[in-house]
């Protein structure tokens, strides 16, 4: 009666064991699966301590991660870091937790079709063995359905799953946490099989998680020191015991940006990128944004602002070139003359009506019209028509012709329809001339019979202040001076 | 004291040394 119970560690009743819990808010951004060494660890097969992997990535936590085999070193499963494939299943049915680039978090089986998802791919992914917690409820058994072959490793994959060990998991709450955990132990002596962290962890609010790596790899580092008991024993001497090198780790860190560097156009603060200046946007400050119109279509946005197209200008190159300008930041003057509009691209001429050449400096040559001076005439007597209307009123172009006689002669001299038309015009004029002077030497014919014959010529001659003779005669010379 | 070598002596493995199992 004076002896006290004692329980046998491995028929489930209540015994101690020691771990540690991290729960890492915006998993996204601070949890990272890390290669052995750093990257490229997987591909050169190097087996590190967690510690030294764990410094180097300036985890604030880390535990070891994945399966490995351990006389190659080889990363078994799929692993994803920080956005890299680095190994592949090849389809091998074992249970998966990772999260993918829009921060979801997955856990459970995957097709290799979705592990290698473009859409939205994986930024991190590991591997584990036996799905240890489904939406909430132990899925330990259903785990051993789909991960075992049971002709073959039933016996081995059974124990794995009772045997109390040193473990470690990882999965997440309801509220979106992640959820790292490790016990320490030594098989089939200490710590706990993965009834008990099923049960542990489920009662700790997780609802999905997977097992990782246990036994002699199950180790723990803050802050880049080694923090749990591992429970292989030391090579020098078997009293201490020694963190096996092992191969991909699990890390939880100060929030980091995705890139790091924010793509060099802004400042990673806990995660989050601030883009530099006022046109980069996106979450990684990739995005070159210059607002709602995004410079209406008439411009290329850059780092400094909209680069507006020729004929554009503004803040968000809305605006046209004001009248007189044209070209890239209208910086071009316009030539136009006679009031033609300016192409505010080009700089080119749309003349008014009448006018023709590059500046609309010029006329339209006899026999055409319109703007431009594209339109042929179509007058039935060969004269030119209105230079602006096309009209053929005869009237019109007689007036246009002397108006513009000199240009006629120097420009369409030689033309036959041009001097039939210029001597029909003098024609006419040498008539209207002839009919004025007839009429004005009748008149003045009439005009003398009406007075009479009352009149004298007297030439007015002066020679050394002397009068003529006659003069002299009729007394004052003013006076006879009658007409 | 120095990080001592392991011993790997503490083994905990799921599926035997070869594995046979084939991809689904």
């Amino acid at each position: 009666d004076c002896q006290p119970v004692r329980n046998d560690p491995r028929n489930g009743s209540k015994r101690a064991v020691s771990g540690h819990l991290t729960v890492a808010t915006a998993p996204l951004h601070s949890f990272s699966v890390l290669e052995p060494g750093g990257p490229g660890g997987c591909a050169a097969r190097r087996l590190v301590t967690v510690e030294e992997t764990a410094r180097a990535a300036g985890c604030l936590v880390a535990q070891n991660g994945g399966f490995f085999h351990m006389s190659t070193g080889e990363c078994l499963g799929n692993i994803v870091s920080n956005g890299d494939q680095v190994s592949s299943s090849g389809g091998l049915q074992n249970a998966q937790f990772g999260i993918r680039q829009d921060g979801t978090l997955v856990t459970g089986y995957l097709s290799e079709e979705e592990v290698l998802d473009t859409k939205n791919p994986f930024v991190q992914l590991v591997s584990g063995v036996v799905w240890l917690l489904r939406n909430g409820r132990v899925y330990i058994n259903e785990s051993e359905e789909t991960e075992c072959d049971k002709t073959q490793e039933t016996g081995s994959f059974s124990k794995f799953v009772n045997v109390i060990s040193a473990r470690t998991a990882l999965g997440h709450d309801r509220e979106g946490r992640l959820v790292m955990f490790h016990v320490d132990g030594q098989t089939e002596q200490r710590g706990i099989n993965l009834w008990e962290m099923a049960e542990f962890l489920r009662k700790q609010g997780v609802v999905n998680a997977i097992n990782l790596d246990g036994g002699g790899s199950a180790t723990f580092v803050v802050n880049g020191t080694l923090a749990n008991y591992p429970s292989d024993h030391c090579l020098d001497d078997d009293m201490w015991r020694c963190p096996r090198r092992i191969s991909t780790v699990v890390c939880v860190h100060e929030p980091r940006c995705n890139p790091p560097d924010c793509n060099g156009h802004g400042t990673c603060v806990q995660g989050i990128c601030h883009c530099t200046g006022d046109f980069w946007q996106g979450a990684d400050c990739s995005i070159l944004d210059c607002g709602p119109s995004n410079c209406s279509l008439h411009g290329l946005c850059t780092e400094t602002g909209c680069l507006c197209d020729a004929g554009w200008r503004g803040s968000n190159c809305s605006q046209e070139c004001a009248n007189g300008s044209f070209g890239v930041g209208c910086a071009q003057k316009c030539q136009c003359e006679n009031g033609a509009a300016c192409d505010p691209i080009h700089g080119t001429c749309a003349c008014l009506p009448g006018f023709q050449g590059d500046t609309c400096a010029e006329v339209c040559s006899l026999g055409w019209y319109g703007p431009g001076c594209h339109h042929a005439c179509k007058c039935e007597s060969l004269c030119p028509c209105d230079p602006k209307t096309g009209s053929c009123n005869l009237t019109s172009t007689m007036h246009d012709i002397l108006s513009r006689g000199t240009a006629f002669f120097k420009e369409f001299g030689g033309e036959r329809t041009a001097w039939l038309c210029l001597t029909l015009a003098l024609a006419l004029l040498l008539l209207l001339s002839a009919a004025a002077n007839v009429t004005f030497v009748l008149g003045s014919r009439t005009s003398r019979r009406r007075l009479d014959g009352e009149y004298a010529y007297q030439p007015l001659e002066e020679m050394n202040g002397e009068l003529h003779s006659l003069e002299k005669e009729q007394g004052d010379p003013t006076c006879s001076i009658k007409d | 004291l120095s990080t001592g070598v392991s011993l790997n002596d503490d083994l905990l493995l799921p599926y035997p040394g070869t594995r046979t199992r084939l991809p689904r």
